[in-house]
């Protein structure tokens, strides 16, 4: 996190806000509901109290104003700049600024979600700066995230508490993964169109051949997938990718969800003792695709779209070396890589062995 | 996702890049005339700047990360101190 020049702050617990104006995008009184819950995410997080007032000036007035409207910065329409804030001062000082020519609403796609743009300038009105922390409220670009299940990063927590101490009750929040921790572990892997996608809890890491590797939430590119991805695979016959969380799965185009998912995993012929895949890979030549639960595999025709009969199968019997409850596995180059916690092990099909040295999980993150 | 960059677009890409560096990596703020187009140095460093900042290979060039992280909607509060 990073504080302005001089760490400029209210110098009481008590801060008022003001309603000065509202949007014709939503409901005046939805608008309310998101501006109090962005101000409770700070609440929360340090011993700040906000009193909303009315018929006199607060601390904090928020508006939505368009183009220039003479602050000195002004707006530039629909897309890029969505809102600005001013560190706590008199006057101008802690007022927020929404850009009316953006599509301001309560939910996720449709336009920018009120909520998660008031939470960030709101950390602005009270003293925060810019974040480079990618998985922070206080990174400066946008990021849908769904309100009802928000968390404060703990970049933010940490910010907010270095200017106003930490509240009564203790808070903590998530600590957004460092590709090149020794720890770094993957819930699932996949190629996607030559890039390869390495899944983490609500990020992904994003790995290009030519750009190296990028930290990106989930809902990003898929605001109504959920976190906690657990398998993943690239579809080669159908040109999609295919992501699984519990019992169930999804198809997706791109950006887009295909219609009809999520589905059921038992629609693909698991029987109902299966709860969850633990990893997955497609191999491209054969049109077959292996799923790994516990110590078993299955494998699906995807020509043929039905699981093959003889499955399930040990890991062990066909993939000597490589154990059980694997977390992610790919297929590259006619090799299988396993991962399982911070190790992959590579896999060479044509001998049925594992090909030494084992390497660190994180060595796929150019670490 | 973001494709190759287009080289096509080479002008228009240094503008978008140029008019991003002065929002939001010019110390001295929006009051100052947009970064002088022939200061190719500072421009340079700012890129650098705006690529450390934002986790990118910081490379000081133009490339298709960089203009697809400028492209993303934003906070329109500078990422360097003002």
């Amino acid at each position: 996190f990073t504080l302005n020049p001089g760490e400029p702050k209210w110098d009481r617990k008590n801060i008022t806000y003001r309603i000065v104006g509202y949007t014709p995008d939503m409901h005046e009184f939805y608008v309310e509901k998101a501006i109090e819950a962005a101000f409770k995410v700070w609440s929360k997080a340090a011993p700040l109290e906000f009193e909303r007032v009315k018929d006199k000036v607060a601390d904090i007035e928020l508006s939505f104003q368009r183009g220039d409207h003479y602050d000195n910065s002004p707006f530039d329409g629909p897309g890029g700049t969505l809102a600005h804030a001013f560190q706590p001062g008199s006057a101008i000082g802690g007022d927020v600024h929404f850009d009316e020519d953006e599509t301001w609403t309560a939910g996720g796609l449709q336009g920018h979600n009120l909520f998660i743009v008031a939470a960030h300038e709101i950390g602005h009105a009270l003293g925060l700066s810019h974040s480079t922390d990618q998985g922070a409220l206080m990174y400066p670009t946008y990021t849908y995230s769904d309100p009802r299940t928000f968390q404060l990063n703990q970049d933010d927590i940490d910010g907010i508490q270095s200017l106003y101490g930490k509240p009564d009750i203790p808070v903590r929040g998530p600590k957004t993964p460092e590709a090149c921790a020794p720890s770094t572990t993957f819930d699932a892997v996949t190629t996607l169109r030559g890039e390869m996608l390495f899944f983490k809890g609500r990020y992904l890491w994003r790995k290009h051949f030519q750009s190296g590797v990028q930290l990106e939430f989930i809902a990003t590119f898929w605001p109504d997938l959920p976190s906690g991805i657990q398998a993943a695979y690239e579809n080669y016959e159908t040109d999609n990718f295919v992501v699984f969380k519990g019992n169930k799965y999804w198809a997706l185009n791109g950006y887009a969800i295909e219609s009809g998912y999520p589905k059921s995993i038992y629609q693909l012929g698991f029987p109902k003792t299966v709860k969850r895949i633990d990893a997955v890979f497609s191999d491209s030549e054969s049109g077959k695709t292996y799923f790994f639960v516990n110590d078993k595999y299955w494998r699906y025709d995807e020509i043929r779209q039905s699981m093959e009969t003889g499955y399930p199968r040990p890991i062990a019997q066909d993939f000597k070396g490589i154990g059980k409850k694997i977390d992610a596995a790919i297929q590259q180059n006619g090799y299988i890589y396993f991962f399982r916690g911070k190790r992959v092990t590579q896999f060479d099909p044509r001998r049925k062995s594992v090909v030494p040295p084992i390497r660190k999980s994180n060595s796929w993150l150019n670490c | 996702f973001a494709a190759l960059l287009d080289r096509g677009n080479e002008d228009e890409n240094t503008r978008l890049v140029k008019s991003y560096l002065s929002k939001f990596y010019s110390p001295e703020g929006e009051a100052v005339a947009t970064i002088n187009m022939d200061d190719d140095v500072a421009v340079t460093e700012k890129l650098k700047k705006m690529q450390k900042f934002h986790g990118l290979r910081v490379t000081g060039k133009i490339d298709a990360e960089t203009i697809a992280m400028m492209k993303r909607d934003r906070c329109g509060v500078p990422d360097v101190e003002q």
